[in-house]
């Protein structure tokens, strides 16, 4: 018998300090911890790394701090496209989905293109429909809107119009 | 960008990551993170990874199965061939980000080459750590 061992990330970027308050921090680090809890509850009632992973990575879509789920970012055009993936150990099986929404837990959905389906990767309609087949809850526009984001687009588009845009790499981050 | 990796009692590895992309993306760019051997990763064998960061650079590099890669044919620790990648094989091409990963014997590495990852980590046994600098 091994022990067990999670590890999550919310992302990474020029996360300034100088733009950092400590009640932000407080946020992020609370947002973090509960993703751990999720994971770990998995692992320490002898659940497999799978159930761990996808427990972690909900906490985090759900928690709309970070760019995944709720709290995702915009594109050009103001919507929000969506990607996730799995992959087991166990014998490299893989599911993943790109350009989804409405899903609440996308990983949710590419965990089901693994296990309900032949293929690797699904796109479009047909990903949408694997995650209605299963079950899984879908979310109206307003779940996944956040401010921030909405701002953060608006704040890049006036700086491309204006030939603005920073190299900073965390624009370029997901 | 959010992702997990975990070793369980059984000693199996696996991976998730999810993401809304980037902000202002074209509409139906897709980076690394939906894309096995990039920026999700996982065998037995060697390692499950996670990455995070500029998503374009992770797929040229194949991220994920580089550091897989590594371990196998180079016999380099999780962390050695981790810290490779993001440290070097990433950062000298513009890729700036980072990874979690676990190995085999649940050893745990997250490096990341810019100045933060929002990150946390547990191994049985011990109290979970949550940080966002390198501090």
């Amino acid at each position: 018998m091994s022990t067990y061992s999670l590890a999550i990330h919310g992302g990474a970027g020029t996360i300034l300090r100088t733009q950092m308050t400590p009640e932000k921090e407080a946020a992020y680090k609370a947002g973090l911890a509960r993703a751990v809890a999720a994971g770990e509850d998995v692992l320490r009632q002898d659940g497999t790394a799978m159930d761990a992973v996808t427990a972690a990575v909900c906490a985090l879509e759900d928690e709309p701090l970070f760019n995944a789920g709720r709290g995702a970012v915009f594109t050009t055009e103001g919507a929000q496209e969506m990607d996730a993936c799995v992959m087991d150990g166990r014998d490299r099986s893989a599911g993943a989905v790109a350009g989804i929404f409405g899903p609440r837990n996308p990983v949710r959905v590419a965990r089901a293109v693994m296990e309900r389906t032949p293929h690797v990767l699904l796109i479009g309609p047909m990903a949408l429909q694997i995650a209605r087949d299963a079950g899984l809850p879908f979310e109206e526009r307003d779940y996944f809107f956040t401010q921030a984001r909405w701002d953060a687009l608006q704040e890049t588009m006036e700086m491309r119009r204006k030939g603005q845009e920073s190299d900073d790499p965390a624009r370029r981050h997901g | 960008t959010v992702g997990a990796v975990a070793r369980d009692r059984a000693g199996n590895l696996a991976a998730a990551t999810s993401t809304g992309g980037m902000t202002a993306k074209l509409p139906g760019r897709v980076g690394d993170t939906p894309l096995p051997g990039a920026g999700t990763f996982a065998e037995n064998a060697t390692c499950a990874v996670s990455g995070t960061g500029h998503g374009e650079v992770f797929i040229r590099y194949t991220a994920g199965s580089e550091i897989a890669a590594r371990m196998r044919f180079l016999g380099q620790s999780l962390d050695e061939a981790a810290q490779h990648v993001v440290m070097k094989d990433l950062h000298d091409h513009d890729g700036s980000g980072g990874v979690i990963a676990i190995a085999h014997d649940g050893s745990i590495s997250m490096p990341f080459n810019c100045e933060g990852m929002y990150r946390g980590s547990v191994r049985e046994g011990e109290a979970p750590q949550v940080a966002i600098y390198r501090d």
